[in-house]
């Protein structure tokens, strides 16, 4: 590897792409999930963070990326298709450091064949952190057309933060285009890499866990001045515990509850004691939907998918998008709702339960996955007909019922020994509860 | 004996090096020539980025491998060739 001579001072960088490709045909949330994972693949080897900010923000972003063509205002031209793909500025105090520029004329891909899915994939019951499973906006493109995005990207953003090329056989850092590098969401930088960034910043401090570097969902509308004679807390009471549905969603914990919601910070923090109103904050959600039994965030494309009854909503940041759709969409039987629903980043597959049963459908195929129901009893230790079931942004699985929780290990399908715990002192920042009647165990599976 | 390349091949392949690096930008005023041996070691270092055996020739597969699609920035760092390189 070799080293540009220069490296960032900070820690946290952020990024924000200002112009997405014209002519390609993936979508900005596609391009903006490849940056993401591509500044991912750097930061979970070191201890780099990155996080997006919008347009609206204080200053311009560290890493200000956009898709230029021919003379664009800077020392490197491009030259159409072919040829030179896009650089990137090294660190340092000029307003151009760390920005990356991309060739609008090349054809932009993500998902050609990149080689098969890895067996790993296959496994039902892997858990990783949060991460964001891709799925191409188009059919894959076949290959040896166009110009893989993710890989691009990755190397580019080894400049942006002080790298310069290099000649070992697998550094993603070498100066010609080597191809497709396979799943974002699963990449690894090779050992020239990783010890040229650490060269600069250092080993990760902990076990590389994805931190989402979207934005969270903006803060709900204020909510009217409540008439005199209302309770001084509207709605209910969050310590109860039994909600509806729990949900991670970009790395904010949703916590539903009749026409109600908490929102629970990264940071452990309510965003407020008090309730959100659900159809203040879900624009389009029909009045009639008073109770919301699951909700999860679809992985390829960051949607959040609200359930109630035998239908659900599909919604882009907060606005509904289409009209309400059947669960047998989703390979459930006609008529049948939901308990719980969560999605693994890893695999892009999405889990249904109801009851005992569950349901798997594979998003990257937009298809469920033949063989299923099956018996939820795989996971030992659950409780059967959970409130609902979310990745939390360490990769650990959490089962929620009543006002309790069962933590499932990053990758294990074991409850914790010590499951089940209470779930207002951990999630709600409520008070212990009595030293009440314990959640009942469910039977050990045989 | 590999042919000799062409004359636009040697002209494209001088700028090529000089673009990314391998070679000093010229300086008008010393209007040094290019050594062959330090053209000879441009090309083995841009060979091995290449992943090319390193015979120091504008040999074919060089040729095609500098119209090959590529990051603009120059592979040597620095002025060329003097930029410590870390080695395993």
């Amino acid at each position: 590897y070799a080293l540009s001579g220069s490296m960032w001072k900070k820690r946290t960088l952020t990024w924000r792409v200002q112009s997405f490709p014209q002519s390609s045909a993936l979508s900005q949330e596609t391009v903006r999930t490849l940056m993401h994972h591509a500044l991912t693949a750097w930061g979970v080897e070191s201890g780099l963070r990155f996080r997006e900010v919008g347009s609206q923000g204080p200053s311009e972003p560290d890493i200000l990326i956009d898709f230029a063509r021919a003379y664009h205002q800077d020392s490197y031209p491009f030259d159409g298709q072919g040829g030179t793909l896009a650089h990137a500025f090294f660190p340092g105090e000029h307003s151009i450091s760390g920005d990356t520029h991309f060739d609008d004329e090349e054809t932009w891909t993500f998902g050609s064949k990149a080689g098969p899915t890895p067996s790993c994939l296959a496994a039902p019951f892997l858990v990783w952190g949060w991460g964001t499973q891709l799925q191409p906006t188009l059919a894959p493109f076949p290959d040896g057309e166009g110009t893989d995005l993710f890989a691009v990207a990755v190397h580019e953003f080894g400049h942006a933060l002080g790298l310069g090329h290099s000649s070992a056989p697998d550094s993603i850092m070498r100066p010609f285009y080597q191809g497709p590098v396979g799943n974002p969401a699963e990449y690894r930088l090779s050992q020239d890499d990783r010890e040229g960034l650490q060269q600069l910043y250092g080993k990760a401090p902990q076990p590389p866990y994805d931190t989402p570097t979207r934005k969270p969902l903006a803060p709900p509308p204020p909510p009217p001045a409540l008439p005199p004679d209302s309770p001084s807390l509207p709605g209910p009471d969050r310590c109860e515990g039994n909600f509806d549905a729990i949900a991670n969603i970009r790395g904010e914990t949703f916590f539903f509850k009749g026409p109600w919601f908490w929102r629970l910070q990264p940071s452990g923090q309510l965003v407020s004691p008090r309730p959100a109103r659900l159809h203040r904050f879900w624009e389009g959600l029909p009045a009639q939907v008073q109770v919301i039994q699951a909700a999860y965030a679809r992985h390829p494309d960051g949607r959040i998918l609200l359930f109630s009854g035998p239908q659900f909503w599909v919604f882009q940041d907060r606005q509904l998008e289409g009209a309400a759709r059947p669960l047998s969409d989703l390979g459930l039987p006609p008529g049948e709702a939901v308990d719980a629903v969560f999605s693994w980043p890893l695999n892009g597959k999405t889990y249904l339960i109801r009851g005992r049963r569950y349901w798997r459908y594979d998003e990257a195929a937009a298809r469920p996955d033949p063989g299923y129901p099956r018996d939820l009893s795989l996971w030992e230790g659950a409780p059967l007909a959970p409130d609902d079931v979310t990745v939390s942004n360490t990769g650990d699985t959490y089962f929620f019922k009543g006002a309790h929780y069962w933590r499932f290990p990053k990758g294990s399908v074991q409850a914790e020994p010590d499951s089940p715990q209470p779930m207002g002192p951990k999630w709600l920042d409520c008070p212990a509860p009595s030293a009440g009647p314990r959640a009942p165990r469910t039977p050990k599976a045989t | 004996r590999a042919s000799e390349p062409a004359a636009q091949d040697v002209s494209l392949g001088v700028d090529w090096l000089t673009r990314y690096g391998y070679l000093p930008p010229p300086h008008p005023a010393q209007a040094q020539l290019q050594s062959p041996a330090k053209l000879r070691d441009a090309i083995k270092v841009m060979q091995r980025f290449a992943g090319l055996p390193e015979t120091g020739l504008l040999d074919r597969g060089t040729v095609a491998a500098m119209h090959k699609p590529r990051c603009s920035l120059p592979d040597v760092l620095g002025v060329a060739g003097l930029v410590k390189r870390r080695r395993r």
